[in-house]
């Protein structure tokens, strides 16, 4: 299996939407 | 670097921005009332902190890749690990079967919850691998020194047992009845370090008015998480039944959430649970079922450095599939793919001089008397065109300046 890390996670903001299986990414999500 | 519209080939960096402050940068007054804070266990801002003995790069490098043995362990020998545990449960054996391969030994990002009647803080680490949270709790048989006094069921209005034949009790993966009609739960880890206690249920306060009754977790009456862990237990953030999220869904409605893992161990993310509408920005990829169904699945299907696709047939990703996880540090990927990778950035660095690898990171450069480097930027594609720049924080693995590494590494198997 391939893992996407925490290393290039860092700094989006990470969406589970559960209901809607979908997974989103949003730059500069800390700031 | 091309600005506008077109994507960035290239980033140009200040060196010493790569490096971590030592002085913990708060976040602004999150505009999210219900977020949770999130650090990095390690750094400024993390309440451990203070007792210093944290693990050094290669050290959380190699627990990084037990964590990640142990995912591919779950995966490929599920059945045969149920059949181990339940042959001892036959026996009436009074000790609980090990499960091996739930994997939570390198989680590095806490938050700071409250449980129980009126609430006690906790340091907890959240990780998106793992199904039941736990926190060590009295009486504890066998406890490791945490930062926090411990949880406390006697000194909480609102807890109570979860029985045995319940159906909260069902839901717990690891768990087992024993002969009082408490529920157990027992969980070995990649490391061999574990945690096993009973199933109990409290209130858990998320934030500031934002109380959930009932929360069922672990209570942990003999843990041991090796030498560096001072953290008071692990909220488990996956798919899984009893998973934080699942019992948030249940409560509120929606089983959505969404986190910032911050840049730098001086910086602090959050951790947020609810309907917020998504960041203007934000683009979304279909979340797919793969062979562990309690993991987050993405259908990766390429990377781009500098701005060109690297020629890898997208057959190459989808063997085995590929887990979103907060709790591994380095992404792996197929050996076809981490080649095309490593020899694109290889490449583009030709600039800079090498240095020794650092464990499981095979390509590092010594930046040692630059103060800005140019490193080629880089972008992950799934399914549908969905394509995730990454800033340079998530292209490189920063140990030193003399030891910057790509933040890659290869699965090893082209067929997992």
């Amino acid at each position: 299996v391939n893992i996407l890390g925490n290393t290039q996670q860092k700094t989006f903001t990470v969406i589970y939407d559960v209901d809607k299986k979908r997974i989103g990414f949003g730059a500069k999500g800390c700031n | 670097a091309a600005e506008g519209s077109e994507p960035k080939k290239w980033h140009v960096v200040s060196v010493s921005s790569l490096l971590p402050s030592t002085a913990c940068t708060a976040a602004k007054a999150a505009s999210k009332s219900s977020a949770l804070r999130v650090v990095h266990r390690h750094g400024p801002c993390s309440p451990l902190h203070a007792r210093g003995d944290a693990p050094s790069h290669a050290e959380i490098l190699e627990r990084d890749q037990d964590r990640v043995d142990s995912i591919r362990r779950r995966i490929a020998g599920a059945s045969a690990i149920i059949s181990d545990a339940d042959r001892v449960a036959d026996s009436k054996t009074v000790s609980l079967p090990a499960r091996w391969g739930i994997p939570l030994d390198t989680t590095n990002y806490i938050t700071t919850v409250g449980l129980g009647t009126p609430p006690r803080n906790l340091s907890v680490e959240i990780d998106t691998g793992s199904d039941l949270s736990w926190v060590q709790c009295k009486p504890c048989a066998r406890c490791y020194e945490q930062q926090d006094p411990l949880y406390d069921p006697a000194q909480s209005s609102t807890h109570s047992a979860v029985p045995c034949g319940s159906r909260e009790c069902q839901k717990v993966e690891a768990q087992r009845c024993a002969a009082d009609d408490k529920c157990r739960y027992d969980i070995t880890y990649a490391d061999k370090s574990h945690t096993n206690g009973t199933v109990v249920r409290d209130a858990l306060t998320l934030a500031v008015s934002h109380a959930l009754p009932g929360f069922v977790f672990g209570c942990g009456h003999d843990n041991d998480m090796g030498p560096y862990d001072k953290i008071d237990g692990i909220f488990g953030l996956n798919r899984g039944k009893v998973s934080l999220p699942s019992q948030v869904a249940a409560r509120y409605g929606g089983a959505g959430f969404s986190y910032c893992l911050p840049s730098s161990p001086s910086a602090e993310g959050y951790l947020a649970f609810g309907g917020a509408a998504p960041p203007p920005n934000a683009q979304f990829t279909e979340m797919v079922n793969g062979a562990e169904p309690s993991s987050y699945y993405l259908d990766l299907v390429g990377i781009k450095v500098a701005g060109r696709e690297l020629e890898i047939p997208p057959a190459v990703f989808a063997a085995g599939g590929t887990i979103i996880d907060t709790g591994s540090v380095i992404s792996r990927l197929p050996p076809r793919a981490y080649a095309a990778l490593r020899s694109a950035f290889v490449r583009s660095m030709a600039a800079y001089r090498r240095a020794p690898a650092l464990s499981l990171l095979d390509t590092c450069y010594n930046f040692t008397g630059h103060t800005r480097v140019r490193i080629p930027s880089a972008a992950l594609v799934f399914a549908g065109g969905t394509t995730v720049s990454l800033n340079a924080r998530g292209l490189l693995f920063v140990s030193t300046v003399s030891q910057t590494c790509l933040g890659f590494a290869s699965t090893g198997d082209e067929t997992t």
